[in-house]
């Protein structure tokens, strides 16, 4: 038996928004200790990993693993009839195919489910090694989003470039160059207003616009967003979950051949 | 000339 049951339901409605544009199906794996999803595009160009703590929910029982394969695209539009405020619990029977949605409003008054089949996914995990990173920059998360978005129309490259005057972001193309320059702040009244960079040696990588634009419907899971970059490995993007978790993109960086 | 690298020429397989 598998039930977890979250009272900030709407943190999930936020994690499939995060996902369904990158993913069309992937495998939650369930254990005592949380749920967890690793899936990469269809084009291998980069990997989402998603955790959600068991001690982040209201309620979490997970008798055996279990690996729950789902459509996104299906599992989002299930998780578009919850309202912002409703509690939502997610219980599947061991060796079920099929898994059920609860979605309960706050008083109570209102209770619907819906239950969705299950796939069977054979999906390839991939290590990820621990890395010391060269670079690690946190910046407002919707700033991030900004920038991305911006410099998207110039072409469909971003270079991420960063030292120890701050961080620059730029692309270039058949309009024009744009360059976008953060200095690290040096004093803000709200932290998460915050430009910080933690640097050990300087970096400049190049990545597709295209991804970066898809990772940013993350933003409306934190106000914060983590760049973590090394000289030719991928960067990560990383979003808190509330504190039961994270969604983390990595993206495979261009390189000159 | 600059190409797309993939993710999983960077993770190991598990």
């Amino acid at each position: 038996m598998f039930e977890a049951r979250l009272v900030q339901g709407n943190l999930l409605k936020k994690v499939l928004e995060s996902l369904k544009d990158l993913l069309t199906e992937a495998s939650w794996d369930c254990a005592d200790t949380g749920i967890q999803l690793q899936a990469m595009d269809n084009s291998h160009v980069s990997l989402v990993s998603v955790q959600l703590r068991a001690d982040g929910f209201d309620k979490f029982r997970c008798d055996r693993q279990l690996s729950m394969g789902m459509n996104l695209t299906s599992m989002s539009k299930i998780l578009r009839c919850a309202a912002n405020d409703d509690i939502i619990t997610i219980k599947a029977q061991d060796q079920a195919d099929n898994v059920t949605f609860v979605f309960e409003s706050p008083n109570q008054e209102k209770v619907a489910d819906y239950e969705m089949k299950l796939m069977n996914l054979d999906q390839e995990h991939l290590g990820i090694p621990e890395t010391d990173y060269a670079a690690v920059i946190k910046l407002p998360a919707a700033e991030f989003q900004r920038i991305i978005k911006d410099l998207s129309q110039f072409g469909e490259s971003v270079v991420i470039s960063c030292t120890k005057e701050g961080v620059k972001f730029s692309a270039a193309g058949d309009i024009g160059v744009g360059n976008i320059k953060l200095a690290q702040t040096a004093s803000v009244d709200k932290e998460e207003e915050a430009v910080t960079i933690e640097m050990q040696e300087p970096v400049t990588l190049t990545f597709a616009c295209r991804y970066l634009n898809m990772f940013t419907k993350a933003t409306c899971l934190a106000p914060q967003v983590t760049l973590s970059m090394s000289p030719e490995v991928p960067l990560v993007v990383e979003y808190k979950i509330g504190d039961m978790g994270h969604v983390r993109y990595y993206l495979a960086p261009k390189i000159e051949d | 000339k600059i190409t797309q690298g993939r993710i999983d020429n960077f993770f190991q397989r598990e």
